[in-house]
Parts: structure tokens; C-alpha cells; sequence
């Protein structure tokens, strides 16, 4: 229904503003309904603006920071409607350190409700996990699951 | 709803029975290229329910069958089992665990178990609806989404508001 | 044909005047997200006479002048210059040096030239046609396109090939 | 015209394998003219086999492996047709530490033609380079360029 829809829309766009602030150390950001087009068919356009810069379209946003963007409204869509569990496959692979950090530091907030899998060749990312799994082929082509603790790892 | 284990056989790479535990907090998949992590996020989905063979990589669903190495067989079927932590009842069966197994032959055909009762697919997804989690939800995060994301349409955003409301 | 330095004034995030100098072998550009890594690609495939906004990941072409921050004005033009070994002749230019310089305004209006000579766009384009390096070649691999090739159509990789044959 | 092209392209096919089975360690692999249509108008086909794994539609193989099969076809077109310089931005992000190591190690045999330039957040392509630029914003904004050292850059 439109309310229901209008509603929960309005929550995420709240989340969104506060987690774009957090995952970035300041700046804003927001999402909007698109105009003119009925809110169960609208498309939503996306506004972010780190800390320091202009405004300026989103296109232009550096690779990492598009995906800090992206974290933030999956963070906010978690903070309004949590998942019991969610797996995320190298959502890392270009978010430099201290990106990898804020974005696991801010994910510890979610793990009350929802357990985090997350698949990663990232070693802060691995260090800042309970447990790890590794997963190796030692016969080419057969998977095979390995308990590892965060020594072997760094071997 | 907690997610306590994924028991794979003759899914993609895990030719043989393999089992994942999950405890609360963070489990990180680790190694190298190729080895297989990403397949463990297809055989959840797949268990959940996905239908579309393009979304699990392959050209047709029983591409998701072990088909073997320059040293090993092909085998004739893929099956998996989640095993879930029922206790708060956000799934609506009344028992304290629930596992949900999927199994697939080379014929194509498929099929489905809840608490090792046959069920049909239908029955597996609406299991999982308004629990935010299932085929369609934003709880799986694929290799590769995140940045064709923000690239994609301001229509094609609106899928993932979706799910959510 | 050797590249030696790119000066950039204006363009992007790159503010005030900025040399890059290039020497044989391999050079690493590092820094944190969001720094203008990126950019310096852009600015790159800009000089060579890319007109297409999309690639540059911009809205329009003034898209590309620094455009200010919250301390300090936008400016007026966006420029780059670049200097080229020619000692080979693979451009076909009879000289040992070799500059090529781009700017455009606030206005939309663009300037080019070659030397400190003024020419058309066209002219900048003829330049580096058949060198291997221009605005289509596959001398340029922006990031995330990596990703996207494999997964791109069968037609759609014949492109690369049309650059080399 | 059509010779010319089905000359490259053959070229560019042997030295497609040859590439594929140096970055890979083994396996197979090979581009096809699309059947039945004009040499002019064709698709490419690729076909790709990691050591000790069956052959398969190439979508299955993983996010790495599609990376390592892409640059064995880019390195492959650099032998026919070498460019004066090259620019790879963030490249490695997908790939583990041996195939980083793989892809530099084969990197270095056109750097007698070829000036490389190679962005990349990872230690590994750094140590493996010949001079690492830093780009910083201290100024909010505002791009800095610094010539850096690898110790600089390990701390
Ligand atoms: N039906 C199948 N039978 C056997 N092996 C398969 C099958 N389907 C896919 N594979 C293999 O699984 C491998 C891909 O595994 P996966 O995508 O999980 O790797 P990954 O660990 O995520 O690697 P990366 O770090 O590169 O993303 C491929 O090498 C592919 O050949
Ligand atoms: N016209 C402009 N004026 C000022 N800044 C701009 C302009 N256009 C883009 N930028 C800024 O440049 C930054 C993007 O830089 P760039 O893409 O080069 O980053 P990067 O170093 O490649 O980062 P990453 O590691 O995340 O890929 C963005 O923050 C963007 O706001
Ligand atoms: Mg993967
Ligand atoms: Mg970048």
C-alpha cells in the first residue's frame, strides 16, 4: 500500500542520512522519491556529498566511495527491516583501510540481530571477524572447508 | 530465526559432503581464487529457492551439478540442507529447528524437503517470505553487485526499497 | 612514443597545478579512496580527445572543472597538457618532443593544441590514430571494466578486437 | 578488410593460449569466431579451463578467474599490437596474492615496449613496481600528488 510504502521509505531515508555520516566521517547524503511519478512506481535518485566536497553528481564519486555509499543504504534498509542473516561476497575489494575499518566497525552495531557472513581476501577484514573458514582445492577442482584461526591465516 | 548449518554434496566444486557451521557474530570465507567461497553463497540462494540459473552463474540448473574433474566422475544430482534455529518462530512451523533440503538431478528434475518432507518450491519460498530473507531479498550481497549498484537506474534502486517495504 | 609528464590545472579534484612525471617500467598510483587515482585516468583519456561525458563518468563536459570545496571556489576551465617522446616518430610529427594540450570552459567551449599550435579536436585524434593509444583503445582499462568484459556479450568483446585489427 | 582482421585475430588467438596457460599454470583456453556470420559482424567466444577443472560455460568460473582469463587476453592482444603506454586502474582488486604475483611476473616481459601504468591498492603490486606516486587530499577536495618511496608507502 502507498502509506505503508511512503513509511518505511521515510525510515531508511533517516537511517541513510545517519549511516552516509558515519561510514564517511561527516558529509551528507540523501535519497529522494522521484517526482511527478506515482511512489509505487517511482525510481529513486540518490544524493552524496562527502565530507569537504561539493555537491556534485554521484556519477563522479570515486569508485570506493560509491560503495561506501551503497554500504550506507544497506546499513539503513538493515537498521529499519534486519535480515536474521546476510552474506556479503567481497563488498571490500576497493574500499582502502580506513574504509574497511569504519565499515566494520559500524557492522558490529547489526550483529544482535543478524549474523554476517562475509566472503573476503581482505586481512583487516578477516582480523575483525569471530570465526573464519578457509576454503582451499587441494585436488584441483574439489572444494574443501577448513576451521581457521586468525594465526594460520596471517601464515 | 539463526542459521546454524549448510550441509553441501555435489554442489559446483563441493564434490564431496561438506558441512559449514554458523555461530553468532561474523564468519569470514576465506581463500584463493577460484577455490569455491562464492559458490557457498550460491548453494544458500539456491536452497532459498533461486530459479534463475543466471543469478547462480550458469546456462542451465543442472550446471549446478559436480561435473567432475580430469580426475574425479561427474555425480548425478547436487543436493544441499540449511539447518535453522527456530526458536523465536519467525518461520511459521512450530518446531524449535527447521532444515530445508533441495536436491537436483542431471534429468533437471527437482526436488524440495522441509523437515524431510517433500514439499513443492512454491512452499519453500513462502517459508521464507517476510522472514528478510529469501531469493529476492537484499540479506545476499553477490560478488560484483555493490558496484553496479549505484551505476544502475534510479528504477532499478527501487528493487531494493522493495524488498524492504 | 613515450609518455613523460601530464600537467594538469583545474581538471577534477586536481585544483591547483599539478606534474606528473612518467619514466620506463612500472608506475603504481596509490592512495585512499576517493583521492583522484581515478581521475588522473580520466585526465588521460580526455587529452587524447574522449568526448564521451559517460566515460569520464561525468553529466556534462564542464562536469570535468574542479568545481570547488567548501573552502575554496570552483575555476573557470579545466586543462591538460601532454608531453611525448617522439624520438621514434610514431606520431606523425617531425619532432622529438611532442605536446598536446586540452581545455575546456565553464562556457562549454573547448580548445586544443598541438605544440602550442591551435587545432580541431579532430586534429588531436588523427594524431594518435594507429599508435595504439587513443580515446578507443584498449590502452585505457578504467576501473571495474576488468569485471565487465567477461560478462559482456560475445559482440560486445569484438570491439576490443576491432581496436587491434 | 577480412584477411587482415582473421591474421590478427589468429595471431591474437595462439597468443591468447599461450598467455592463458603462463597465468593460469596449465589449463586451456581459446577465442572462436562466432559461426555463421561474416567475419566482419562476429562475436568472440571464449572458451576458458583452469588447470584440473572441466571444461564449462565460462560464466560459472569465478570472479578471480574471470580477471586472470581477461588480462591473458589483453596481454595477448599487447604481443600483436603492443601500445606505447598502458593504464590499469585497480585491475588486482579481485584477485588473490599468487595471482597478483602471476600477472606482475608476466607484466615485466613487454616493458621493453611498453610504459605501465598500474593504480592499485595492494602492497604487492606496489613492492612490485618502479616508482609509486601517492595521491592525497590533505586539503579536503583538493588532489596532491607525492612521489613516494616503498618504505613511505609500507608504513
Ligand atoms: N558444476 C560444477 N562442477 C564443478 N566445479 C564447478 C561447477 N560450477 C562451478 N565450478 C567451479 O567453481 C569455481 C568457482 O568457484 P567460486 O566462484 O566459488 O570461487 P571463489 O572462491 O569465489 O573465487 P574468487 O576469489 O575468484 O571470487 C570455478 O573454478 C568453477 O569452474
Ligand atoms: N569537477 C570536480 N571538481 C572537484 N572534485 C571532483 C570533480 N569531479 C570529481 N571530483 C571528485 O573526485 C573524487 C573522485 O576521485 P577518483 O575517482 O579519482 O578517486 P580514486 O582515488 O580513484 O578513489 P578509489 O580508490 O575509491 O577508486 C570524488 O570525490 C569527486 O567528488
Ligand atoms: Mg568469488
Ligand atoms: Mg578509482
Amino acid at each position: 500500500s502507498r502509506e505503508l510504502f511512503v513509511k518505511t521509505f521515510e525510515e531508511i531515508r533517516s537511517s541513510f542520512q545517519e549511516m552516509f555520516r558515519r561510514l564517511f566521517g561527516g558529509g551528507r547524503a540523501d535519497i529522494v522519491l522521484q517526482e511527478g511519478v506515482d511512489v509505487l512506481e517511482a525510481g529513486i535518485e540518490i544524493f552524496a556529498k562527502p565530507p569537504g566536497k561539493e555537491n556534485r553528481s554521484i556519477s563522479l564519486l570515486s569508485g570506493g566511495e560509491k560503495v561506501m555509499t551503497t554500504i550506507s543504504l544497506l546499513f539503513a534498509v538493515f537498521k529499519t527491516k534486519p535480515s536474521p542473516f546476510c552474506i556479503l561476497d567481497e563488498i571490500d575489494a576497493a574500499l582502502d583501510e580506513a574504509n574497511v575499518d569504519r565499515f566494520m566497525a559500524v557492522l558490529q552495531e547489526f550483529l544482535s540481530f543478524t549474523q554476517f557472513i562475509i566472503i573476503s581476501h581482505n586481512r583487516r577484514t578477516m582480523t575483525m571477524s569471530d570465526e573464519i573458514y578457509g576454503v582451499t582445492m587441494e585436488e584441483k577442482g574439489v572444494s574443501k572447508v577448513l576451521t581457521m584461526s586468525l594465526d594460520t591465516v596471517s601464515a | 530465526m539463526k542459521l546454524k548449518k549448510i550441509d553441501i554434496r555435489g554442489f559446483k566444486s563441493f564434490a564431496d559432503k561438506t558441512r559449514l557451521t554458523f555461530h553468532d557474530g561474523i564468519t569470514c570465507i576465506v581463500g584463493p581464487n577460484g577455490c569455491g567461497k562464492s559458490n557457498i553463497v550460491d548453494v544458500t540462494k539456491w536452497i532459498l529457492g533461486e530459479q534463475s540459473v543466471k543469478s547462480l552463474r550458469g546456462k542451465e540448473m543442472t550446471d549446478v551439478i559436480f561435473n567432475g574433474t580430469t580426475t574425479r566422475k561427474a555425480h548425478g544430482y547436487a543436493e544441499a540442507t540449511m539447518t535453522l534455529d527456530n526458536e523465536d518462530r519467525l518461520l511459521n512451523i512450530d518446531m524449535d529447528e527447521v532444515q530445508v533440503t533441495r536436491r537436483v538431478h542431471r534429468t533437471g528434475e527437482g526436488e524440495y524437503f522441509i523437515n524431510q518432507q517433500p514439499v513443492r518450491l512454491k512452499d519453500i519460498k513462502e517459508l521464507f517470505m517476510d522472514t528478510g530473507v529469501g531469493t529476492k531479498s537484499y540479506s545476499v550481497m553477490e560478488q560484483g553487485q555493490i558496484e553496479v549498484f549505484i551505476n544502475s537506474s534510479s528504477k532499478d534502486r527501487r528493487k531494493l526499497f522493495e524488498e524492504a517495504a
